[in-house]
This record gives structure tokens, C-alpha cells and sequence, in this order.
């Protein structure tokens, strides 16, 4: 049993995106400051087990910021 | 360049509404 799955079991789905974001946010934060609010945004837009997966790994978190950041960068292109 | 609302900001505190239709 994982931590960070006994956070979701309460929540109402809504509520589940909201805290994944806030924790998904703290760790973008890091890495990219300036585009963290976006990529924050098209991650959440994964499943809840997949964003949970990113809290969990730092290196699954890192292949999916890059591609966020791809994706995002083609979209401004 | 055009100016669609994409990708949704995330902001700690902030209701997420994702990509919902507002």
C-alpha cells in the first residue's frame, strides 16, 4: 500500500485531480518554474493512476514533463 | 499565433476545472 493511493480513497473524483495537481505542482515547480502551471495542466489531464505514477517516480515524472514540454513547445511553434 | 485557451494553467489554491467546458 502506497501513500500517496491512501490520499485518493476518500476523495471525491473532483477532489482527487485537486490535490494531485497541488502535489504534481510542488515538484514541477522544481524542475521548470516558469511553465510548471501548464504542464501541471496537461498532466492532470492523464488518468489519477498515471499522474499518481509520477508522484511516485521521479524519473516516470521527468519522461512526462518532457513530453508535456514538447507538445507545448510544438503548439507555441 | 493563435490565442486558444491550451493547455489549462494549474494554480496551487485554485479550483481545477481542467478541460471542461466552461
Amino acid at each position: 500500500e502506497s501513500p500517496a493511493t491512501s490520499i485518493l480513497a476518500p476523495a471525491p473524483s473532483g477532489d482527487q485531480k485537486q490535490m494531485l495537481g497541488e502535489r504534481l505542482f510542488c515538484l514541477i515547480q522544481t524542475m521548470l518554474p516558469s511553465l510548471a502551471a501548464k504542464i501541471t495542466g496537461m498532466l492532470l489531464e492523464l488518468d489519477n493512476l498515471d499522474v499518481l505514477h509520477m508522484l511516485e517516480s521521479p524519473e516516470f515524472l521527468r519522461s512526462k514533463v518532457d513530453e508535456a514540454v514538447a507538445v507545448l513547445q510544438d503548439h507555441e511553434a | 499565433g493563435s490565442s486558444i485557451n491550451w493547455p489549462p494553467e494549474f494554480h496551487p489554491g485554485v479550483p481545477w476545472k481542467g478541460l471542461q467546458s466552461i
